[in-house]
This record gives C-alpha cells, structure tokens and sequence, in this order.
C-alpha cells in the first residue's frame, strides 16, 4: 500500500458518499444516469467475488464491503425510494449499456490474467468500470443538468482517478514485478473518458451558471 | 508466489 492509492481509495469513497449524500439530501437524482450507478455496482460486486476467498488486509475487506454497500444503497435510491425515484430522467437515461456489459464480457473472457472464474470477472469490472461513465456522459449531453452532480463530486472522482495513476507509476518504479497491464490500460482509458466527462460537466456548469445570471 | 496472484488493489 503507498499513500498515492490510499488517497486514491478515499477519495473514490468520498465521491460515492458525496453523490449519496446528495440524492438522499434533496430526495432528487434529477441529472444521474441510474445505468451509471447500476454499472458501478455491477463494478464493485463482480471485482469483489475474492471478498470471501482471499484475505489481503482489514482494510482491504472493509472497504471492500463499503464500496459495495454504497453502491448499491445509491441504485437503491434511484430505484426505490419513493420521492427520488420520481426524479430520475428515465427518459433521457437511455444509454444501451446492455451492449456495454455484453462487450466488457466478451472483451474478458479473450483478455485475462488467468482463465479462472474470479480472473474473468475481475478482467471483466475493470473493463466496466472504464465505461461505466458513458450513460452519465450521454444523461449529460442530452439534459445539462448538473443539480446533483456537485463540483465536489466531479472533484474527488478526477483526484481517484489522477492518484491511481500515479500510484501505478509509483508502482511501476518500485516494484520489480508490477505488471498489471490490463488494470493499467483500462485505467487510462477510464480516465480519458473522465476528463470528457468533466469537459462536458464545466460546460453545463458555465451555460447554467450564465442562464441564471441573466 | 501466491500473493502475486491476488489482486490488492480496490
């Protein structure tokens, strides 16, 4: 563990919580793409099928869990919490990501570590979770509204990614065997499509922000 | 060895 990735673990955990926080503050997920958050959970609970298996640290296994319990309490929200759920964009979150998880499949049963039950579907959400943002970033573009999406929350989830990144390069230089291409690559392509993300959450952010001054 | 095989990274 160095200090880059435990930065990087809380303030992933922060954005979640945040984003929590939020939806269950205003009772409105107005501008969260539920496949976004559904594709997060679906992350969390196929990476984690080693929660049981293999031991690495307290630490590990409880944040291992917390992912888990507050990605799945944000689905929750959206789906069954009564003043929520009448908030959710349903028809602009129309993002196939059907397709996505087919291909993330597919992509992990060629592309893996071993061809193991566990390797696959670890394989499997770290090709997710690179893609797990498109819905949200489609939800974006369509509807522009960033109510729930604060600045804070964009903020911590670039500061997760950045971090990570650096901790594979801290990594790469201090480990003789680091050779973990497969988290590597993907990660870089989850962070390109992060910063479009972000790129498209300033423009709203600037076009909101000019509506309501004029 | 067996520890490199687990994955110890969230």
């Amino acid at each position: 563990m160095n200090i880059f990735r435990f930065a990087g673990d809380m303030t992933h955990l922060i954005s979640i919580l945040i984003l929590l926080l939020k939806i269950y503050a205003t009772k409105s997920c107005a501008g969260i793409s539920l496949k976004t958050q559904e594709l997060y959970a679906l992350v969390f609970l196929t990476r984690y099928l080693d929660l049981f298996t293999d031991y690495v640290s307290l630490y590990n296994s409880v944040m291992k869990i917390v992912f888990i319990a507050s990605s799945l309490a944000i689905v929750w929200c959206m789906r069954r919490h009564p003043l929520v759920r009448r908030s959710y964009d349903k028809d602009l979150d129309t993002f196939r990501h059907q397709y996505v998880v087919l291909a993330c499949f597919v992509l992990a049963l060629v592309l893996h570590e071993r061809f193991t039950f566990q390797e696959v579907f670890w394989a499997f959400s770290i090709y997710l979770e690179a893609v797990a943002i498109l819905p949200q970033l489609v939800l974006l573009q369509r509807s522009g509204n960033v109510d729930n999406l604060t600045g804070q929350y964009v903020l911590f989830l670039g500061a997760y990614r950045g971090l990570y990144i650096i901790n594979w390069i801290y990594r790469y230089f201090t480990e003789d065997h680091f050779a973990r291409w497969i988290a590597c690559v993907s990660g870089l392509i989850q962070t390109a499509l992060y910063a479009d993300f972000f790129y498209y959450y300033y423009l709203s952010r600037i076009k909101q922000d000019t509506i309501m001054r004029l | 060895d067996e520890t490199e095989n687990v994955h110890d990274e969230l």
